[in-house]
């Protein structure tokens, strides 16, 4: 059995209940710097997890970090936890880390939509939405990066809630996105949102509701560039950069066109590495090589972000 | 548990407006069950489609019918999660 994490296989794909057990064995391992909050509970009352990477202080501006809202894209949730790993196991080691963490606090969800992640791992391995039902549909599940108040129910999400890309009822109608929502807007201080998915490599920012331009355009696909060249410098893997709409399509209610919105101005999306060629059932032994060139990349907005407070 | 024995995979390549537009009239094909992992957006950029074996005909035929481009891109999604269940389960032993 996986007792700890030094001894934890960080290169394979796990079920939710160890990877929660995983989180907690990281904050009894790193507990000056780790803990866990609980911001919520899915649709199917699982708990939403958050770690909290903090060296103190009251209310410091934050960084916010989620994974896997869609649920299929496991090696999402599977590169948040060796990223977790990572950032607690280099403080004190890494001048980068140690830096940001004295100024800044963050906050990584790794396992955003639970109820669709534990419904992947055992009824439908393409699974993609949350499980919510909706009222005279026998469909369920509304897509989680279509529900946010960002362009709610524009161009590029669906009404039908038998399809992948459903809005939802409501905007902030799924709970675990509602939690976010809630959570961000009572810290009050977030200075960064980062929302991680996995599908062809992409480094994103806003807008995906609409093809204008967003004000600070300029600055966010400099730092864009700069991540992703960062991370392509590990392994040459090619990403490309822009803002949604251009570089996939349009498609509304999603999360960094929200944050951004809020006034969150370094809000970007990441596709993490997966040519397609085996759709999200990437091969266990990507794992650690796409988190090891996705944290390349991570730091490098951090960095940015800590040294361009607003 | 799902079966997704013979499903595809098709990475779609639309190269003008129209064909983007069809694509999307594909899309909202609800019998079809179609599942895009890669929406149809622009000119000559891909959209990649996950089709049932049963629609797998269709499909194609309503491609080739109207001239949009297409590879299979995964031949069998149901043997990608044989081969993944096994990885898992070796891993776990």
């Amino acid at each position: 059995r996986e007792r700890g994490s030094s001894s934890f296989n960080y290169g394979a794909y796990h079920p939710l209940e160890t990877i929660y057990q995983e989180m907690d064995n990281i904050v009894a391992e790193y507990p000056k710097i780790v803990s866990k909050l609980q911001i919520g509970e899915s649709y199917e009352k699982r708990p939403l997890y958050v770690l909290k990477f903090s060296t103190g202080g009251k209310n410091r501006p934050a960084i916010w970090i989620d994974a896997g809202i869609h649920a299929r894209e496991w090696v999402t949730q599977a590169t948040a936890l060796w990223t977790a790993k990572k950032i607690a196991s280099d403080y004190e080691y890494d001048p980068s880390v140690n830096s940001l963490l004295n100024t800044m606090d963050l906050f990584l969800l790794v396992v955003a939509n639970p109820d669709g992640y534990v419904f992947s791992h055992t009824e439908n391995r393409m699974w993609r939405k949350t499980r919510s039902k909706t009222p005279g549909s026998p469909c369920v599940g509304v897509d989680p990066n279509r529900n946010w108040d960002a362009g709610f129910g524009g161009p590029g999400a669906s009404s039908n809630p038998c399809s992948d890309s459903y809005h939802g009822p409501s905007a902030d109608s799924e709970v675990e996105v509602r939690s976010v929502v809630d959570f961000i807007k009572s810290h009050g201080n977030v200075k960064a949102f980062i929302s991680i998915h996995s599908y062809s490599q992409l480094l994103m920012f806003p807008y995906g509701y609409t093809c204008d331009n967003i004000r600070d355009r300029a600055e966010l696909d400099n730092v864009a560039r700069t991540a992703a060249n960062a991370l392509t410098s590990l392994y040459g893997t090619q990403y490309k950069v822009g803002p949604i709409c251009s570089v996939i399509y349009q498609a509304s209610g999603g999360s960094i066109d929200w944050s951004y919105n809020y006034g969150i101005k370094y809000s970007f999306a990441f596709e993490l590495r997966d040519t397609g060629r085996h759709g999200f059932l990437l091969p266990a032994d990507q794992i650690i090589p796409t988190a090891r060139e996705t944290w390349m990349g991570l730091k490098s907005i951090f960095e940015h972000v800590r040294d361009h407070p607003y | 548990l799902e079966n997704f024995a013979g499903d595809q995979v098709l990475r779609v390549e639309p190269c003008n407006e129209e064909q983007v537009r069809l694509l999307k009239e594909l899309r909202a094909l609800e019998p079809l069950q179609l599942d895009f992992w890669r929406f149809p957006s622009y000119p000559n950029e891909p959209a990649d489609v996950q089709v049932p074996f049963a629609c797998l005909q269709d499909v194609k035929v309503f491609l080739e019918s109207r001239g949009i481009k297409y590879c299979v891109m995964i031949e069998d999604i149901q043997a990608a999660v044989d081969e993944e269940r096994r990885e898992m389960y070796l891993n776990q032993r």
